[in-house]
This record gives C-alpha cells, sequence and structure tokens, in this order.
C-alpha cells in the first residue's frame, strides 16, 4: 500500500491511497485503502489521512474519519487524535501505520509495526525519508 | 501560506533485515514521489494534484504493494484498490478490484471527477476507464517475479492471505 497527504498553499487538504491489497486473498476481498473514511479520508480544516496495515481492522475503526471527528469535535491535536485512534485498531488486534496532515500543515507519521516506508517534505525545508522504526 | 507533504509506502514487518540490499532503492522511490509532489506544491499548484503525482511514482514502482509490483490474489491476478479525497469539497473517487488500470489513482481521480460516483467496482470500474480514456494495460504488466514467488510460497504452504500475519501485504 502507498499512500499521500498534502496541504497546499490555498490551505486545502487532499488524500489519496493506492494498494494490491495482501498476497493469496480470495473472494474479492477488499480493505481499508479504497474505503473513503477508512483508509483515505481529507476535510479541511480537520486533517487529510492515508492507512495502511492490517485493513479490516481500519475498517472497524473508521480510521480516517475517526481521527478528523475527534479534531473536530473534541478540539485535539493532530499527534492525539492520529495516537489514539491507532490506539483502537492495536486494542482490537490490528497493525499498521497512518500518515495525517493537519490544517495548519503538521505532518503526522505513527505505526505500530516494526517499520514504515515514509517521507516528508514542508516549504519550511524540512525533508525526510525513512523506513525502519527508530 | 505554507504547504506539506507526507507519503508512505506501507507499513509491516519492515526491518533492515527484511530489506537487505533494496534499501537504497526504496529510498531513492520514496525521494522521487516526494520530488513529484512538492515540485507541484511548491508552485502553488494544488494538493490534490500533488497527491495523486506522489502515488504515481510509487504505482510504477516495482518496490511498492501497489500497481506495479502489487500484491497478487489467490487466483494469481492484480486486483487494485485505490482512493483519493479533496479536502475542499469532500469530492472523493474510488475503485476497487481494478484489473487493468495502469494507475488506479488516476482512475480514482476519474470516477471522482467524470462519474456522479464515488466508488466503482472490479469489471466496471475496467469498462468505466475504457470509457474515459484512462490509460489500461494487461494485468500481466503489475506481476514481478518476486510477487509471482510469493504467491506459490504461500499456495505450497496451504495457506491463504490471512495465513501469512500480513507477511506480504
Amino acid at each position: 500500500t502507498v499512500g499521500a497527504v498534502a496541504l497546499d498553499t490555498a490551505g486545502h487538504l487532499a488524500a489519496a491511497t493506492s494498494t494490491g491489497g495482501v498476497t493469496g486473498k480470495r473472494w474479492g476481498r477488499i480493505g481499508d485503502s479504497p474505503l473513503i473514511g477508512a483508509g483515505t479520508w481529507a476535510q479541511d480544516g480537520a486533517c487529510a489521512v492515508s492507512c495502511t496495515g492490517a485493513g479490516e481492522f481500519f475498517v472497524r475503526v473508521g480510521v480516517g474519519h475517526a481521527i478528523a471527528a475527534r479534531i473536530r469535535h473534541l478540539g485535539e491535536p493532530l499527534e492525539g487524535a492520529v495516537a489514539a485512534v491507532l490506539g483502537e485498531v492495536t486494542a482490537l488486534g490490528g497493525t499498521g501505520g497512518i500518515i495525517a496532515v493537519g490544517a495548519d500543515g503538521t505532518p503526522q507519521w505513527r505505526f505500530s509495526t516494526p517499520g514504515m516506508h515514509r517521507a516528508r517534505a514542508t516549504s519550511d525545508g524540512l525533508c525526510e525519508v525513512e523506513l525502519f522504526a527508530e | 501560506m505554507t504547504w506539506t507533504l507526507v507519503i508512505h509506502g506501507g507499513a509491516g514487518r519492515i526491518t533492515p533485515k527484511v530489506v537487505g540490499g533494496k534499501e537504497q532503492a526504496i529510498r531513492e522511490a520514496l525521494a522521487r514521489a516526494l520530488d513529484a509532489g512538492t515540485a507541484i506544491l511548491a508552485n502553488g499548484g494544488a494538493a490534490i494534484d500533488a497527491v495523486q503525482a506522489a502515488i504515481e511514482v510509487l504505482e510504477d514502482d516495482p518496490h511498492f504493494n501497489a500497481g506495479r509490483g502489487a500484491a497478487l490474489s489467490y487466483d494469481g491476478v492484480a486486483e487494485l484498490d485505490a482512493a483519493i479525497m479533496d479536502g475542499a469539497t469532500r469530492d472523493a473517487g474510488a475503485v476497487a478490484g481494478t484489473t487493468r488500470a495502469r494507475h488506479p489513482i488516476a482512475l480514482a481521480r476519474a470516477v471522482m471527477e467524470r462519474s456522479p460516483h464515488v466508488m466503482l467496482a472490479g469489471e466496471g470500474a475496467d469498462a468505466f476507464a475504457e470509457a474515459n480514456g484512462v490509460e489500461t494495460i494487461d494485468n500481466g504488466w503489475f506481476a514481478t517475479p518476486e510477487r509471482i514467488s510469493q504467491l506459490a510460497e504461500l499456495r505450497a504452504a496451504g495457506g491463504d492471505a490471512f495465513d501469512v500475519d500480513m507477511k506480504y501485504g
């Protein structure tokens, strides 16, 4: 699974996710990636989110929409909302990772697996490419 | 106004031992995807175009589970899923189980912009690609030798997707 989230200079957010799913999948199995509100979500004034991992758990939690709802209704900062919702996935037995960007351009990533292929860049000059946990 | 781009190429058993000699190629692919998206944002372009541009780079790179290099279904078919969403309007497009769209994310974008729907699936999604000039390609193009051997290993062990603890996802 691959994903991208962005904030542009007009202040608009966007999210995108693309995947092959899991090796050996059968019966037309679909995970969270193409489900708006689960693996992919973007809402100006809240956040943009793309997920990767054990898709069934990200669907059950409705990860993308849940993170945005915590920000909008609880006023929670992006980092806390991402941590709390990934915690719900973990509590159900799922593992995976989330990338997100807030309405203020904060770049966020979090994962409960040994690693996640990830990168981020901002107009302030931040530019990172990472693979492993440490 | 500032801009931000964050991308991922999947989470899982990603350790120096598992990644091995592919680390540099993966880092370079992530950097190319980042460059493709930030080039749009730095010139005042839209977030929706930046995320699509970054994803298309990763869909074409065989190191990631999307597009070329995607995990294969039990029957050896690349069944591809993608979604895109515009935070300004909450417009969204998604495809599930497309087998011929060269860039599934481009097909999801076409669903968002050229249909009244949010999600199209399977043969209908592929027919929509044909009808709307979205680039299509033979399904075999997506299958890499590594994915073919992973599937063979899984089937030889008598398992299916969920017996391997997301090892190949």
